[in-house]
């Protein structure tokens, strides 16, 4: 039974599809078998792991909008990397929250279109938007863990409040099971004061020290570079930063 | 006539908040008379100003809801800056989107309530989240001109075209004067390659070139301990790289 981890938070830019792409590949290194599901209209994960959407593939847009009779297997994708697979997202996405306005259960498309396969891989990893939109509603449904990314810095501590307020009520209105599973440093930069004090916040938070997982992810643009190559950082340079943080991440997971 | 300009991109974290706070700062520097409007619900850009939310001040969140009869000088408030005055947000804000879904013209609520000021300003400059939720729509639709930060990243690079669609599809169906003014590259760094290719793209791509700004934000810890300090970088440390590119930025928005 695969554990299904949902990567969110609503502040933007602090390392989500980052965290998906690369905890990903670190988790498929290690001999998990993965697949990543981009519920972001932006398809960032899909460009970061290499794969371009043409005309005939269909994407997770197929899954959870109303006209298609698309099933699951038909939307999943292989990467160049062995174990780890792909369900990609496409930027007519964004239309599927006016679509499915009146929809009955359309929080709950995605958990039902992927509660079949669930069987068959060891993570489900979820790219969020960052936005409390219909399509992340639709991903903390179905998720049973939130992975929060949370940047070293002012903003990104701000938003956790919202956040952990965000999904005590999707626990109590729409997923019983959801938790938060972890809270990683993102970003961090050991030669700026704002990353340790934000570090440090981070661990004497009373509501966050237990969430925080040792795995810390330093800034590092070897993580942008890769994304450039169309290649997650584990594969694309095991020797830097973003690929030795991200296998100690994975690690830590994996253990549970 | 104020130059009425929301700064905006669905992409995350590319330095939205950090634009509308150290820009607007610039430009009351130079002696313009500058409003900042806060709506996004995460209120970023009302702690980038060390400006504290108590119990008893209205926010723009009073403004866009149908409840409240408050006028837009209620919600007006002061810094410890001359020439700078803000409309700060508040979480409330997230609410507005639901609250608004069969309010008539409520794509207009902020144009309604910020119409009568227009002319004590010299800018007025607005954030918006990372999304095209109603509270994006409604900064569209008040707005004249839309400035982009562009992240001299690849995720950042590929937003633009999408960005550029919405705005054309809202000048389409809202707001027939809305232009977009410029594109600001930011988180430059000099030391790395993909921000040199990615700072090329802009210029060579024959749908930004022209609109690319010469002034150029360079990535530049000093943004993110000034906001730590609740205060602009051009007032926190004036020699800053920061409050160099933000000065550059606001003399060549001056002339126009
Ligand atoms: N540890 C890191 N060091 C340096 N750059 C990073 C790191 N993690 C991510 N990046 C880069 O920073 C940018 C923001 O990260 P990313 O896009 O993963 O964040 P996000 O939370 O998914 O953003 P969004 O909110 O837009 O979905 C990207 O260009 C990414 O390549
Ligand atoms: N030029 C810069 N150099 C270094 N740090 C920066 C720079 N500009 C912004 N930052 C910091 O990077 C983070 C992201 O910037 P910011 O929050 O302004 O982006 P945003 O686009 O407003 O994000 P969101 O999409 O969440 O609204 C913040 O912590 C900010 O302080
Ligand atoms: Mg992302
Ligand atoms: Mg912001």
């Amino acid at each position: 039974q695969a554990r299904i981890i949902a990567v969110a938070n609503e502040k933007g830019g602090v390392g989500k599809t980052a965290t998906v792409v690369n905890l990903g590949a670190a988790l498929s290194l290690k001999g998990e078998k993965v697949l990543i599901v981009d519920m972001d209209p932006q398809h960032n994960a899909t460009i970061g792991l290499g794969v371009d959407v043409s005309g005939e593939m269909k994407t997770v847009y197929d899954l959870v909008s109303t006209g298609n009779n698309v099933s699951v297997r038909e939307t999943i994708v292989g990467t160049e990397w062995k174990g780890l697979e792909l369900i990609p997202s496409h930027v007519d996405l964004a239309g599927a929250e006016i679509e499915l306005i009146d929809v009955e259960g359309r929080e709950n498309r995605l958990k039902d279109a992927l509660g079949c396969i669930v069987e068959e891989y060891d993570f489900i990893l979820m790219d969020t938007p960052p936005s409390l939109s219909l399509l992340t509603v639709n991903v903390f449904a179905f998720a049973s863990e939130v992975l929060i990314p949370c940047q070293t810095q002012p903003y990104a501590f701000a938003a956790l409040e919202g956040l952990f307020d965000t999904i005590r009520l999707i626990k109590e209105e729409i997923n019983p099971v959801l938790d938060i599973s972890g809270i990683v440093a993102t970003f961090f930069d050991s030669r700026t004061g704002v990353s340790h004090r934000i570090l440090d916040k981070l661990s004497d938070d009373k509501r966050y020290k237990s969430l925080l997982y040792n795995a810390v992810i330093r800034v590092n643009t070897t993580i942008s570079t890769s994304v450039d190559a169309g290649k997650p950082v584990v594969f694309y340079r095991r020797s830097s930063y973003g690929a030795i943080d991200y296998i100690e991440l994975a690690k830590e997971i994996i253990k549970g």
